[in-house]
């Protein structure tokens, strides 16, 4: 379980997210696979940031509430990281 | 008998449905590019 660089609180909070996320896409295991891939794309700046930190707070405490839409909530985190990717590609300007 | 009729559950909200089917497809289409 690497965390990378992102800061504790966030370390803590995405895993917390995962093992919730875990037990509720055992048919699709790949999808949680998928989001540490993601994870470890992301800008270290982002990682350790109150927006990431505010974003897996929001998104642990609607999966807790409604776990009918777990893939909604884990959809969210792939798409936010993506696009706080440190691979991000450069905007080609004319 | 089928055992999904309690966990099937999150098939019923179409919203989670879309968004499993962007994942999947995503994951897949990752995969293929690799």
């Amino acid at each position: 379980r690497k965390a990378g660089s992102m800061s504790t609180d966030n370390a803590k909070l995405f895993e917390e997210f995962v093992d919730y996320c875990t037990s509720l896409t055992q048919e699709h295991p790949e999808v949680i696979t998928f989001l540490r891939g993601r994870l470890s794309k992301a800008s270290p700046t982002f990682l350790s940031s109150v927006e990431f930190h505010n974003i897996l707070s929001r998104c642990l405490t609607r999966v807790q509430k409604k776990r009918t839409k777990v893939y909604v909530y884990i959809n969210e985190l792939c798409t936010v990281l993506k696009a706080n990717s440190s691979k991000r590609k450069i905007n080609l300007s004319p | 008998a089928p055992a999904e009729d309690d966990d099937g559950d999150d098939d019923d909200d179409p919203e989670n449905r879309i968004a499993k089917k962007m994942l999947l497809e995503e994951i897949k289409a990752n995969l293929s590019s690799d």
